[in-house]
């Protein structure tokens, strides 16, 4: 009589979240956007035989966006989820790993971010500030007047905008736009800038100063800004030989 | 969802008294549990 063929894995057993894991750390190591994604829910996995101590796993994940940009330094076992009421943003991935005498490695990945819908948060929280787009005018000026007042009055080096990471408007009680945006550190000291800002190079990347920021700004008769930035004085570096997920493919 | 359904047509069941020795179904191998919140 042929042996009975194994149970298959079930989602929330160690084989699984051992999987899940390389398989979020490699999602998370290989995005250059955006932030950090958390492990939400495992939604599938199969696991094909290949021969002897070798299988093809297929996982389905959902993933939730953290706080962390992904080029923090901050752990991800560090970094918290974004709350259902800052309109969270939710990742759903499938992912192709290979078990190879036990060890794991990510063969494929491909991943579709969406942030929760405007209705579902209001229903919750109707006051709450609620996600737009990132080249909307408000978000873009605040963006602006944000780090030129920080620029304005740093005893550090000129900073420069390197990408928008996320952007909510909030009407009630007061209008105010909330953006968070991640910057580079260049060769000026912000005295220098006043000068020639067009003389201002971003650091060569091997020693460049990464920094995330976040800001906001209340409109109305009185009117306020507030920015924080944080420098992370490390990057990131991009792993050798690593091929990317193909321009074009929803990776953030 | 289809899962919740089975789950409360399961905990019903739990109300009513069992035979010695019964062993309830396992639980679905997949999806797995919820780590924060379901959006």
């Amino acid at each position: 009589v042929p042996a009975a063929p194994p149970a298959p894995l079930g989602c929330d057993d160690p084989e699984s979240e051992a999987a899940a894991e390389v398989a979020v750390n490699y999602i998370n190591g290989h995005s250059h956007h955006g932030y950090k994604f958390a492990l939400n829910r495992i939604e599938d996995i199969r696991v094909v035989p290949q021969g002897p101590n070798n299988d093809i796993i297929f996982l389905e994940l959902d993933l939730l966006e953290t706080r962390c940009p992904v080029l923090s330094p901050t752990p991800l076992a560090n970094c918290t989820v974004r709350s259902f009421a800052e309109h969270a943003v939710e990742g759903d991935c499938d992912v192709k790993l290979q078990k190879l005498d036990g060890t794991l490695s990510v063969l494929a990945s491909k991943c579709h971010s969406h942030a929760d819908s405007n209705e579902d948060v209001v229903r919750v929280c109707p006051d709450c500030p609620l996600l737009v787009s990132l080249n909307n005018t408000e978000v873009l000026e605040t963006v602006s007047a944000a780090l030129n007042d920080y620029n304005s009055k740093t005893t550090g080096p000129y900073l420069r905008l390197l990408e928008i990471g996320r952007a909510r408007i909030q009407y009630y009680p007061s209008h105010t736009v909330a953006v968070e945006f991640v910057v580079g550190a260049t060769n000026c000291t912000a005295e220098e800038a006043k000068a020639d800002v067009g003389a201002c190079q971003l650091l060569p990347e091997d020693q460049s100063n990464f920094g995330f920021c976040t800001a906001s700004m209340v409109k109305g008769p009185s009117q306020s800004l507030r920015e924080d930035c944080q420098l992370y004085g490390h990057q990131v570096p991009t792993p050798p030989g690593v091929t990317y997920i193909h321009p074009g493919q929803d990776t953030s | 969802s289809v899962t919740k359904r089975a789950v409360a047509e399961a905990a019903q069941h739990d109300k009513v008294p069992r035979p010695v020795g019964f062993v309830p179904p396992p639980p679905p191998p997949c999806p797995g549990k919820i780590r924060h919140f379901d959006i």
